[in-house]
């Protein structure tokens, strides 16, 4: 996190807000709504607290302009800058001013979601600057999680609760960190292939290492698939179709690029699993064979994608087929005629051919660590 | 190749908008010898923000993030 420049802050923890317009993009109750929750991200890990006004002069003012609007910090029409906050101070400090001529809204990932942009942008209304850290909220460039599911992340908590204190309370919340690929602790939710590129899943984000380049690339799942959840339990190509399919809890997604195919998520049951299987550890399909591997705790199944049916004779004890792997997977690749099954920092190859563990490796060497 | 002249002035104008909103441009409190001087310095600065490769040049990495939808509030202290 980034202190805002002199270190600026109120005098007080009881502020005040009011919203002097609304958008005609949204439901007014809905604008009431984002900015209540927007406040409440940073009421709720500080001992800040936040009262309407209707009228009056209050700490915080928020309204929505198109273009030039008096404060010599003109918007610039649709795109490009979505909105600008002032740092806590008496006349326009504190407020937050909203481009008008972007698309507001409540939910989805069209337009901007004017909860998340608001969170930010009050940030910078409690004395905030723009955060380094790209999973941060107070990083500068727009990028949609879901609202329901938001966490305010652990680096912007770090930074309220250094200028304003802790709660006081004997728990404290803490949030999601972004993860570090050179980091010797890193592990993986789920990898998978996709046209000769490799993902790796973590929380929110995923790596995407390209084979003829050295850096390792971070990004938001969402920020390919707004749609889908983060803390991705496993994932493969499926070679026959061209597709990733991806797996969290008891429901699956299917890829096709930059597009999730219509109709889902779908139940893992509909692949015909027992009901007793609640999430899938891992998985990697043969590109030869077609047959998909999906690991569950002890145990693993196999899938022909051919003729779309789980094989007679699974599930088999991992065990028992692939001795010295381990159970409750993270995540499994095929490379080289080799298989790599990931768990925790560990990375077991094994050779299909002898039967065994052929080599150890740590699992951030797969992301040229 | 043939440079696509117009691409390339988009750009350019895009670099200049781009650090004269965020990086104080066109109000730096030091004292550079010429303008090409100024945007290399400012261009490092806010490729070091970011996390990209320092190359004080606008190459496509620099470019992208310089597209993408933000806040308007700058990355450096005023």
């Amino acid at each position: 996190f980034v202190l805002t420049d002199g270190n600026p802050k109120w005098e007080t923890t009881t502020l005040t807000y009011r919203i002097v317009n609304y958008t005609p993009d949204m439901h007014p109750s809905d604008v009431d709504r984002a900015i209540q929750k927007a406040l409440e991200v940073w009421s709720n890990v500080s001992p800040l607290t936040f009262t309407r006004l209707y009228d009056g002069l209050a700490d915080i003012m928020i309204s929505f302009h198109s273009g030039e609007h008096g404060d010599n910090s003109p918007f610039d029409g649709h795109d490009g800058i979505l909105a600008h906050a002032f740092q806590p101070g008496r006349n326009i400090g504190g407020d937050a001013h909203f481009d008008e001529d972007e698309q507001w809204t409540k939910q989805g990932s069209r337009g901007r979601n004017l909860f998340l942009v608001a969170a930010h942008e009050f940030g910078h209304s409690l004395g905030l600057s723009h955060s380094t850290d790209p999973g941060a909220l107070m990083y500068p460039t727009y990028s949609y999680t879901e609202p329901n599911l938001f966490r305010l992340p652990q680096d912007d908590i770090d930074g309220i609760q250094t200028v304003y204190g802790k709660l006081d309370s004997p728990v404290q919340p803490t949030g999601p960190t972004t993860p570090k690929a050179c980091d010797p602790r890193t592990t993986f939710d789920a990898i998978a292939t996709f046209r000769g590129e490799m993902m790796f899943f973590k929380g929110r984000h995923f790596w995407r290492r390209h084979p003829q380049l050295v850096d390792v690339e971070l990004f938001f799942i969402s920020l390919f698939w707004p749609n889908l959840p983060s803390s991705i339990d496993a994932g493969y190509e499926n070679f026959q179709k061209d597709t990733v399919v991806l797996f969290k809890g008891k429901q699956y997604w299917v890829l096709d690029g930059y597009d999730v195919l219509s109709g889902y998520p779908r139940s893992i049951y509909e692949l015909g699993f027992p009901k007793n299987v609640k999430k899938i550890d891992a998985a990697f399909s043969d590109q030869q064979t077609g047959k998909t591997y999906l690991f569950s705790g002890f145990k693993y199944w196999r899938y022909d994608e051919i003729t779309q049916s789980m094989e007679q004779g699974y599930p088999r004890k991992i065990l028992k087929d692939f001795q010295g792997v381990g159970r409750d997977l993270d995540a499994v690749l095929q490379q080289d005629g080799y298989i790599h099954f990931f768990k925790g920092t560990q990375v077991f190859k094994y050779d299909p051919n002898s039967k065994r563990v052929v080599s150890v490796q740590q699992s951030n060497s797969w992301l040229n660590c | 190749a043939p440079v696509d002249q117009g691409n390339k002035d988009e750009d350019l104008n895009l670099v200049k908008n781009y650090l004269s909103q965020f990086y104080n441009y066109e109000n730096v409190g030091q004292l550079y010898i010429n303008e090409t001087v100024a945007t290399t310095e400012k261009l490092k600065e806010m490729q070091r923000f970011f996390g990209l490769e320092v190359t004080g040049k606008p190459d496509l990495e620099t470019l992208a993030v310089m597209k993408k939808a933000r806040c308007g509030v700058p990355d450096t202290g005023d």
